[in-house]
């Protein structure tokens, strides 16, 4: 059975647990140093008040992030994939095992900085948000498209840099609908929050 | 035999073609966004009066970077990799049968924007480099280990962005050289060209 099908398989099942356990799980994949979890402490901040949230970070071998996303929830998971390039379905089954499920109703995954291999490695997550930024050049999503047509929130960060990198934001939320029709596309500056309040409408959380 | 172990013997074949040839070739890798296009474009324009210069550009499914870097150089190929986030041994093995060897003494790789899997795919080349830039985040390094200890040279840019992003390259610069103390760290400013004469002088061309 090929990797990508027993993956799939896995998926399926993790997808199953969060359901069972009524929790919604969103896979924030992108870039290398895109935003995503200057991002996620932002959707943490902004919608703690109501949820109980927990976050699976995943990184080849530090604990940074994971640090970093403590400070705001209730349960932080480090995942260490070692030299593994994406998270995949079996990290995410024995992660999920180590968490206290009935605990959480929201459940943040950061996947590795990659806009290549998490688009064949689904997690079974509920929703797939998708991080680039302007600092990275006008060609971002012309070049993997295969990631934005899996995506169902894209998030343009860093717009505060725009003008000084020569980028503009809103061509490359045109490059992602070109791709993607039905993809929602948020403009946002994590470091001052602007744009989050849209992304966390976007996500329909009671 | 292990898939890592065929790549290694396809990489030992490629560098034997290249010392054939006299050509001096150089695996630049990095994040995605980094920088790499934008600095094998400036090092052609400091090579060239002295130099023949070939590129590979490696990319997902585009002609996007061998496009830019067309107008400075005498041989440029694109090699698509599908859905492979790192070049291998044997797509530079195909490549080279399809560069006039006999014409060039200088041979730019731009690998995919992965500062993953690269570490574990020698392509054959003599130097290896590695660019990331400030607006990636103070973390980069350390998050990274296997990448900074294989390189040569390793490139900070866009340090005009510093001050925007609360980054010190100079910081970064040590967080390399605690990893590896024989790699060269230059900083540089891809869009002025500040910088790149240092590296050509580490690359000790003649
Ligand atoms: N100027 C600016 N900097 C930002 C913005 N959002 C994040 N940053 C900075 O960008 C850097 C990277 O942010 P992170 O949140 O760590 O990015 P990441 O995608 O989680 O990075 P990795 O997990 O290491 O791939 C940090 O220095 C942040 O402070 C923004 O909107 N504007
Ligand atoms: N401000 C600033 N922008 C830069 C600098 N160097 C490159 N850029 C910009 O950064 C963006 C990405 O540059 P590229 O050279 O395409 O980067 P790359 O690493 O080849 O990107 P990929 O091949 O797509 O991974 C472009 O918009 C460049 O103009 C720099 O030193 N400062
Ligand atoms: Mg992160
Ligand atoms: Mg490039
Ligand atoms: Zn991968
Ligand atoms: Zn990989």
């Amino acid at each position: 059975e090929s990797l990508l099908s027993k993956n799939r398989e896995l998926a399926d099942n993790n997808r199953k647990i969060l359901d069972e356990n009524e929790i919604i799980a969103i896979d924030v994949m992108g870039s290398i140093g895109s935003g995503k979890t200057s991002l996620i402490k932002n959707l943490i901040k902004g919608l703690k008040a109501g949820h109980r949230i927990g976050v699976i970070a995943g990184d080849l071998t530090t604990e940074i992030d994971a640090e970093r996303l403590r400070e705001g929830s209730t349960q932080v998971l480090q995942v260490n994939t070692g030299k593994e390039c994406h998270l995949d379905a079996n990290l995410i089954k024995r992660a999920l095992e180590n968490i206290k499920l009935k605990e959480i109703d929201i459940l943040f995954i950061e996947n590795v900085g990659n806009l290549i291999c998490p688009a064949e490695f689904p997690l079974g997550a509920h929703k797939r948000l998708v991080v680039i930024s302007v600092t990275e050049g006008p060609y971002m999503v012309v070049k993997h498209p295969f990631i934005f047509r899996e995506a169902d929130i894209v998030v343009i960060n860093k717009i505060d840099l725009q003008v000084q990198m020569g980028v503009s934001a809103a061509k490359l939320k045109e490059d992602v609908l070109k791709i993607n029709k039905k993809a929602k596309v948020v403009l946002t500056n994590c470091v001052t929050g602007e744009g989050v309040k849209e992304i966390i409408k976007c996500m329909n959380f009671q």
